[in-house]
């Protein structure tokens, strides 16, 4: 992008290049176009100029977002589901978060609720552990929703701050799954009012248009109210996100950029923006 | 879908006999949208258009199918063309043990599809050792472990190693000793862009000198296939592509993008979590998704 000087219709091609190929969209890249064609974007080189407008895109969403719950009562623990499609890296965000909240004083829980896939509670086990903090488990084949009414037992019991929910993958298009997941939502919401508190869709920056898909129907589905979006330490720029943002009004609220720890970072906007032409 | 998007391009054409130029670009057009809209990556997509400029410029308003339908199935003619003839056949060594290897990005379905593909050669018959060679990644081992359970496999015992190179190495000599049929190694997800990485798998492939190499990748990968493929090709050579959760509603150009840039046939795909939920590829069904 940098290497364009103006915008005419031989540039076009390569601004249109570049946005594709960083996963933006037909709907987005056509936007993007079109308010270059409006002289939006202040008057500086075309690449200050694109940036600036897919900022404002995602600063200016179509629809306000879901207005996010209140907290939970005083000495109740916040429920945060960690929802979305198969090995978006959900497991790995709730133990990655488990370290960043408490590394702000918060006692923090683990609610094993994948009952299905091999393996999926001792995977939880080890992040458990590593962050020393407690998990609620039950065995292979256990009714997921008996994990999470007991593991809010079990955090309302130690005065627990978190509990991270961890689901198992689904796809979208499974009707039994989706239904499932919004039976989670219900019985979390019987237990304790107004939980989950938050419900986190965890996207991969390495998914095409699927994820605005995802954004939709995860969105109508439960009314999510975040978005995490893993794997943005590959070279995949996760411009889809754009779109996604912009479409559903949802916050970003954290990036993963690697499989350790520590690897969870706040979302910046312009960071990212700066970062889709590199 | 596409046909209806080009109905509406000819239905204001009142001219009869074969498609002028600017019938043809605007159907290019609308094919290339449809094809980016699917993910199929914006240069392979560039050079499809470039080639079927050529079929679609012959094609005769006046003859008996009409128009839109006559461009979908040139489009169609050649996508299946490009993604190859019918999916290739599972590698099988002439004598001995056939080792197969998986590779890919962190999350796209290898252990899973490892397990599957034991599933699949359990049914025909074949005794089959599976080598979780991911040390990284927390209970991976346990996972597969599992997995050949379900699968009626056995599983190389590598828990409690710490160096997934010699983990191959024991698992593709333990196979070759108890005379297994096929040995099927599940590597730790990785990312292209991490030399250190792309360096292990060099060595692991080198330990397991597989006969296949399949490069396991998600349905709804984006632009990126192209970088991945290119990667993951040189750096260990790819034999096979095998696209997982084609059970979802992502397009899948994912998958003309792999073709194109490695030159491999799809050789299997993945549709749904259970271990009997793996299918041969069929192109013909492919480029109709894609076209949407
Ligand atoms: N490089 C990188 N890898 C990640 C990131 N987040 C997750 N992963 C990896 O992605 C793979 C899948 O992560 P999981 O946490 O198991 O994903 P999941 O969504 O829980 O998967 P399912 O429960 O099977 O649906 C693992 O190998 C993780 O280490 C990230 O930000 N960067
Ligand atoms: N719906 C569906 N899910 C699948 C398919 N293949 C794999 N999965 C799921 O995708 C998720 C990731 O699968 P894994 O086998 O753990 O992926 P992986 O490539 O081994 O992951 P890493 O080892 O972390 O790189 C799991 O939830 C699987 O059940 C498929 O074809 N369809
Ligand atoms: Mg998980
Ligand atoms: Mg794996």
């Amino acid at each position: 992008l940098s290497g364009i000087s103006r915008i005419d219709p031989e540039s076009i091609g390569d601004i249109e290049e570049a946005l594709y190929m960083a996963d933006i969209g037909p709907v987005t890249v056509e936007a993007v176009l079109e308010a270059l064609r409006r002289g939006e974007g202040g008057g500086e080189s075309p690449a200050v100029r694109v940036r600036a407008i897919l900022l404002s895109l995602m600063e200016h969403p179509a629809q306000s977002p879901p207005v996010k719950g209140q907290g939970p009562p005083e000495g109740e623990p916040e429920v945060i589901f960690l929802v979305g499609v198969n090995g978006a890296g959900k497991t790995t965000t709730a133990g990655k978060l488990a370290s960043r909240l408490a590394s702000e004083g918060r006692k923090v829980m683990f609610a094993a609720a994948d009952t299905f896939r091999a393996a999926a509670g001792e995977q939880v086990e080890v992040w458990a552990e590593r962050n020393g903090c407690h998990i609620v488990r039950h065995q292979e084949g256990a009714d997921p929703g008996a994990v999470v009414f007991d593991a809010i037992a079990s955090a309302r019991a130690r005065g627990a701050d978190v509990l991270l929910v961890d689901t198992a993958g689904r796809l979208h298009t499974k009707k039994n799954l989706m239904a499932e997941l919004i039976k989670l939502c219900r019985v979390a919401g019987r237990q304790l009012p107004g939980a989950p508190h938050e419900i986190l869709l965890v996207l991969d920056a390495t998914s095409g248009q699927n994820a605005l898909a995802q954004v939709r129907e995860f969105g109508s589905a439960l009314g999510v109210t975040g978005l995490v979006v893993t794997k943005l330490d590959g070279s995949a720029k996760g411009g889809v996100l754009i779109g996604a943002v912009h479409e559903s009004g949802l916050p970003v609220r954290w990036i993963g950029v690697g499989e350790g720890i520590d690897d969870l970072i706040p979302f910046d906007a312009k960071a990212f923006t700066d970062a889709l032409f590199e | 879908g596409l046909r209806d998007r080009l109905t509406g391009i000819f239905r204001d054409i009142r001219s009869r006999g074969v498609l002028g130029e600017r019938e043809v670009d605007a159907a290019l057009r609308e094919i290339r949208l449809a094809l980016l809209e699917a993910d199929v990556n914006f240069k392979v997509a560039k050079d499809f258009i470039a080639r079927i400029r050529g079929d679609i410029i012959g094609i005769d308003q006046a003859a008996h199918l009409d128009p839109s339908q006559q461009v979908v199935k040139a489009v169609q003619a050649a996508l299946v063309e490009l993604m190859g003839g019918r999916g290739a056949e599972l590698e099988k060594a002439s004598s001995g043990v056939t080792t197969v290897m998986l590779v890919g990005l962190q999350g796209s379905g290898k252990t899973t599809s490892a397990g599957k593909l034991a599933l699949r050669l359990r049914k025909r018959g074949l005794r089959v050792l599976l080598a979780p060679a991911d040390v990284a990644r927390p209970a991976a081992i346990l996972q597969l472990k599992r997995l050949a359970e379900l699968a009626g496999a056995d599983a190389f015992d590598s828990e409690g190693m710490k160096d997934p190179v010699a983990i191959v190495r024991s698992a593709v000599e333990r196979a070759k000793r108890e005379h297994y049929d096929y040995c099927i190694v599940d590597t730790a997800g990785r990312m292209q862009v991490d030399e250190a990485l792309m360096d292990e798998l060099r060595l692991m492939k080198e330990a397991a000198l597989p006969h296949e190499v399949l490069l396991v990748a998600d349905a709804m990968t984006g632009q990126e296939a192209v970088n991945l493929g290119e990667a993951f090709g040189e750096a260990v050579g790819l034999t096979g592509v095998m696209l997982t959760k084609m059970d979802g509603d992502a397009r899948g150009g994912a998958a003309v993008s792999l073709r194109a840039v490695t030159g491999v046939p799809i050789k299997l795909v993945g549709v749904g979590e259970k271990l009997d939920a793996l299918e041969e590829f069929h192109p013909e069904r492919m480029a109709s998704r894609i076209l949407g």
